[in-house]
């Protein structure tokens, strides 16, 4: 009876924390602590030009580094394309909170970069670099 | 420090200080492969080789540099330059194109006009040469009839048994008329396995043009060929497209 009362109020407060950021108005994120929205896809940009570098690099203008961020909790249905595997981790995490943790939020999907710039003789490089820009996330 | 916040707006969330600024340069050459950050005496992309790269790099990428489709260069990515088609090799990792430097070079300096070195010394053993291609730019003669046929043939240099004896060793050569007009293109593909692989037998090129019907050799100048002397936009260059076979990314 124990056991079932605190898996009820486990259960309570994962639904109680889900329904807190459910519908959360994301022009409120910056205002509340990181990791507090459901898992998704962010975006922080870097000039090249801020850094002094359009004297070498040729394109892009800067490196759109997205990332992943959030919190995958119960639940996992209503996250960004969770895995199975994040699906028995959410529960396993449910019922031993201080076991397992949760499933992160990562990069579901990486696509390609490609940089063009001069070397020190003088001549153009285009080097492809593969998995650097985050296309998607997901709860793993 | 610049964050998406979700709406389709752009917040300033952080000015860095320079500090951070160095950290985050180290950071990113880092990514890139390099020790410290390039600086090229001249960095100006109106010359031939950074239009060409240029123009290439907008085939085949999308916005901000994301490369298109699966993250492969493909023969699709077709770039126009002039009248004359590039398409990327398949399999490809890493595009350059090399100046020519053979004013640098004391064997060559005294023909100019007829000499080529394109510096493969940074090219490691890692990179294996897909393919590589030598471009040249020519004029139309007005010396010659418009269909006098001349044969551009290009020669790899090679050590001689004395250390003043230098061999030429042909690689390829093109057909061309008198008042033909745009971008040739030779495959140096040997060329460029020879010299990735042994860089000290890397002792540049030759260029030899024949008037076919008289059985002559003529100076490249006449018929068009544009040389170190030329504009910028028209200067002589060489791509080499390779495949990478580990790409270094540090584990972090």
């Amino acid at each position: 009876t124990q056991t079932a009362l605190r898996r009820r109020r486990e259960l309570y407060s994962y639904r109680e924390e889900h329904e807190k950021y459910y519908d959360y108005p994301l022009s409120r994120h910056k205002r509340a602590s990181p990791g507090r929205w459901p898992c998704q896809r962010r975006s922080l940009y870097v000039k090249f030009r801020d850094l002094g570098w359009q004297s070498w690099i040729i394109a892009p203008d800067g490196y759109h580094a997205f990332f992943c961020e959030g919190e995958c909790s119960f639940p996992i249905g209503n996250h960004v394309n969770a895995t199975n595997h994040a699906i028995v981790q959410t529960l396993v995490h449910m019922y031993t909170p201080y076991k397992a943790p949760s499933p992160g939020c990562a990069p579901s999907k990486l696509s390609a970069q490609s940089v063009l710039y001069f070397d020190d003789d003088g001549n153009v490089v285009l080097k492809k670099f593969p998995k650097m820009i985050v296309t998607s996330c997901g709860c793993h | 420090y610049y964050v998406d916040n979700g709406i389709g707006q752009t917040e300033k969330v952080h000015e860095m200080n320079s500090r951070d600024k160095r950290e985050l340069q180290h950071e990113i050459l880092t990514l890139l492969g390099l020790h410290q950050r390039p600086k090229p005496k001249s960095s100006t992309t109106k010359d031939s080789a950074p239009t060409f790269m240029l123009n290439l790099y907008n085939s085949i990428t999308s916005d901000n540099g994301v490369v298109k489709d699966d993250g492969n260069f493909h023969s699709s990515h077709n770039v126009t330059i002039g009248d004359s088609v590039v398409q990327p090799i398949e399999g490809t990792d890493v595009i350059i194109s090399f100046v020519n430097k053979a004013k640098r070079v004391p064997h060559l300096r005294h023909e100019k006009d007829r000499t080529f070195f394109f510096d493969f010394s940074d090219v490691t053993s890692k990179e294996t040469v897909v393919g590589a291609e030598l471009r040249l730019y020519k004029e139309k003669a007005k010396k010659w009839k418009k269909n006098h046929e001349f044969h551009i043939q290009m020669y790899m240099i090679k050590q001689g048994q004395d250390p003043e004896d230098k061999i030429l060793e042909p690689v390829t050569n093109v057909t061309a008329y008198a008042n033909t007009e745009g971008w040739i293109t030779f495959n140096m593909t040997r060329a460029a396995e020879r010299w990735t692989r042994q860089p000290e037998s890397n002792l540049g090129l030759f260029m030899k043009v024949l008037f076919v019907s008289k059985g002559r050799e003529i100076d490249p100048n006449k018929l068009g060929i544009v040389s170190y002397r030329g504009s910028e936009d028209k200067k002589p260059f060489m791509v080499g497209f390779f495949s990478s076979q580990e790409m270094v990314y540090p584990h972090r």
